[in-house]
């Protein structure tokens, strides 16, 4: 599977 | 000084389980027009957005910004003192450093108080952008929860497509492959059961299974979920209570580079 994103790499 | 009366326990009981396995510590940001948690998990793969309006609670009373820093795990161990049709009052001082809960029987015959200390945390605040959703899927949240739990079976991560003729979850493990597809529904008499999507633009993301399974343990707050999501950006999942505010969560996708 592709690789987890963070929420922080999205929301600032 | 805050003062928050819920006529149920329960709630705040339902709520802390909906939150507690996602988050050990947060703060409950108090002010005059309710209360707000914004929190993310240890990983920082998922956010939890909770907002109680001030007019969910009767009284509810807070004259200035207070920030209460809570471990959860402390205040579980209290909430389960509380039955759960106890009334619920909530209180703290501007400078003081515990929050007082009081949980009094239906027949006001037995009063209980309990004090929990709290803490300074230092959380950072995300700004959630406000987005367009491509597709937006309201559904039953008990059918949700059951969907999460069954493809875990199969793989710890869930791919979900949604086009105009209906949203479908699958995932792809070692023991095989699963999918589970609901179609929307046109006329259906039991509206809690019904799924419906509004879609601007199909959408295929995949996500961590295991953050799903964490969210839907706000399940018995309300029987319906509601989905929003966009290729590449994190999916909201939210919860709404009853006249009183929301649940979200926000998990970001797995994406491909």
């Amino acid at each position: 599977p592709p690789p987890q994103r963070s929420i922080t790499s999205f929301f600032k | 000084m805050l003062e928050a009366r819920l006529p149920q326990a329960k709630l705040l009981k339902s709520l802390l389980e909906a939150i507690k396995e996602l988050v050990v510590e947060c703060n409950f940001d108090c002010n005059d027009s309710g209360i707000a948690v914004q929190a993310m998990d240890s990983s920082h793969v998922a956010l939890v957005a909770l907002l109680l309006r001030a007019d969910g609670f009767d009284p509810y009373r807070c004259d200035r910004n207070l920030p209460l820093g809570i471990n959860l795990t402390s205040l579980n161990k209290i909430l389960k003192c509380a039955g759960n049709e106890d009334i619920l009052t909530i209180k703290a001082s501007d400078d003081g450093d515990v929050l007082n809960l009081v949980f009094e029987s239906k027949d006001s015959d037995r009063i209980s108080e309990y004090e929990l200390k709290l803490m300074d945390i230092d959380s950072e605040h995300l700004g959630i952008p406000d987005t367009q959703y491509d597709a937006v899927v309201s559904m039953s949240s008990g059918e949700f929860q059951r969907i999460c739990r069954d493809l875990s079976q199969i793989s710890d991560s869930i791919v979900i497509d949604v086009t105009k003729e209906g949203i479908k979850f699958s995932a792809s493990g070692e023991v095989g492959n699963g999918s589970v597809t609901l179609k929307q529904s046109g006329s259906v008499d039991r509206e809690d059961e019904a799924t419906t999507i509004e879609l601007q633009q199909a959408v295929s993301l995949t996500f961590s299974l295991k953050y799903f399974q964490y969210f839907t343990k706000a399940t018995p707050l309300s029987s319906r979920v509601v989905l929003s999501m966009s290729n590449d950006v994190p999916i909201l999942v939210e919860y709404k209570l009853d006249n009183l505010g929301y649940v979200r969560y926000y998990l970001a996708p797995k994406i491909g580079d």
